[in-house]
């Protein structure tokens, strides 16, 4: 997937 | 963290801060639009669900931690302890015509079908359209209060910083996320008009006003 998945971002 | 994000985040924080104080100091929340302050306070409640579940860093946990409670400190203080200044014949604009269309479209577009990530594609909309009752507040009075401009400015600023930080992940990390650069490019553009009108006249220490 383009964004891992993972929500590093606020 | 790059420093497009660094920024971005602390452009944001200011902007959470400055409305705080403004509200606190002057003890009014005249020209500020409580619904879209509820909106914000949806926008981070349903965006940082995963708080305790999926700790990134120190940096992301404490923001997040400062970010829900100073929206909620913002809405308690406009709808609560100043509500007698909260000015709900300017603040009109209709939060359900956003909510559920935004709703519905987490619901078909999104990156995967399970709670989390619809709550987070929910925010993610959310959060690009929570400034139209603010702005729609300020068309309607004509007019903002310069430090209530600050605020704007700031908090559109966080968001275009954001696109320069998509930008650098998806050259430097190969980073790359449609949905949250679709609705933080669609969030920036809300803010163009606003952001002409700052500039050309707030930053000449005029008052923001909208023309007649």
């Amino acid at each position: 997937k383009e964004s891992d998945g993972l929500k590093d971002e606020l | 963290m790059n420093i497009f994000r660094l920024v971005g985040d602390l452009s944001h924080l200011l902007a959470i801060f400055v409305l705080l104080l403004k509200i606190w100091k002057s003890r009014s929340c005249a020209g500020v639009s409580g619904k879209s302050q509820i909106l914000f306070a949806l926008v981070f409640i349903t965006r940082y669900l995963d708080l305790f579940t999926n700790f990134i860093s120190v940096y992301n946990s404490l923001m997040k931690v400062i970010f829900i409670a100073s929206t909620v400190a913002t809405v308690y203080l406009m709808y609560i302890k100043f509500k007698a200044t909260y000015d709900s014949n300017h603040d009109t604009f209709r939060i359900e015509f956003l909510v559920v269309p935004v709703g519905g479209l987490a619901f078909l577009v999104n990156h995967d079908f399970t709670p989390l990530e619809i709550l987070w594609t929910f925010s993610i909309y959310l959060e690009s359209v929570a400034i139209l009752p603010q702005l729609f507040m300020i068309s309607k009075t004509g007019e903002a209060e310069t430090i209530t401009s600050h605020y704007l400015f700031a908090l559109g600023s966080y968001r275009a910083l954001y696109l320069l930080n998509w930008i650098y992940r998806y050259y430097f990390e190969g980073y790359f996320d449609l949905i949250a650069v679709v609705a933080g490019c669609v969030q920036t553009i809300l803010y163009c008009d606003f952001f002409y009108l700052y500039i050309t006249k707030v930053m000449w220490g005029k008052k923001l006003s909208l023309p007649a």
